[in-house]
């Protein structure tokens, strides 16, 4: 599925 | 990358010169409690071996960076706790932990708490720039420390409207918390980059 909002950012 | 590029500079500089002179160690606290915040999700989800790693290398750098400059001389005898005092447990702690709690976008403790560290690293740099107001002259390294650690965040505004294109990508807390952080850098990068283009010292007003 989709990741949340910013959730696969550093 | 260049906020990776910025911490190991920071790292570089301190080994080379033995000496933090200009350099916020209040500010490697913030970000500190940033990292911890938003990356309590290594525990419990798993999104790549890169995304893992770079949370890994922050974390530990950044804890690193604060031992090196508070304990571990020579570095730590050129700690200048006087100079390096923006109270940001006042100033900062409190309001991004209160912005954190009303704007989260569900009332869970990992999304408060991811929510509380995006306004917290917008703000980060603050001590950082104090700090150097004060000194007015900035060493060569600590400026492109400084404009590294500034840059990175510009550069996701980059990505965040390809991948809002591309992907259909929203990200508002994110959006907005990226805008105030290059944002605050601003004014820094002008006086960065004439000092640049003229080939000398950068010093500030």
């Amino acid at each position: 599925g989709k990741t949340a909002q910013g959730k696969d950012e550093l | 990358m260049l906020h990776l590029m910025s911490i190991l500079l920071l790292l570089w500089k301190l080994k080379k010169s033995k000496s933090c002179v200009g350099i916020s160690c209040r500010m490697q606290e913030c970000y500190a409690i940033v990292f911890c915040l938003r990356y309590l999700d290594l525990f419990y989800q798993f999104i790549s071996v890169y995304n893992t790693a770079m949370k890994v290398v922050f974390i530990s750098s950044t804890f690193y960076l604060i031992f090196l400059m508070r304990f571990q001389p020579p570095v730590s005898a050129t700690y200048d706790r006087t100079a390096d005092s923006f109270p940001y447990e006042q100033y900062l702690l409190g309001p991004a932990a209160v912005l954190g709690f009303i704007s989260a976008e569900e009332w869970s403790i990992p999304e408060i708490f991811w929510t509380a560290s995006i306004w917290l690293e917008s703000v980060s740099i603050l001590p950082q720039l104090i700090l150097l107001q004060q000194l007015r002259e900035v060493e060569n390294l600590t400026a492109e420390f400084v404009a590294t650690m500034g840059a990175y965040r510009f550069f996701y505004i980059l990505n965040w409207i390809y991948r809002y294109f591309a992907e259909g990508y929203v990200n508002w807390i994110g959006w907005l918390g990226g805008i105030v952080q290059t944002g605050l850098y601003v004014d820094f990068f002008y006086y960065y980059a004439m000092s640049k283009w003229y080939g000398q010292k950068l010093v500030l007003p």
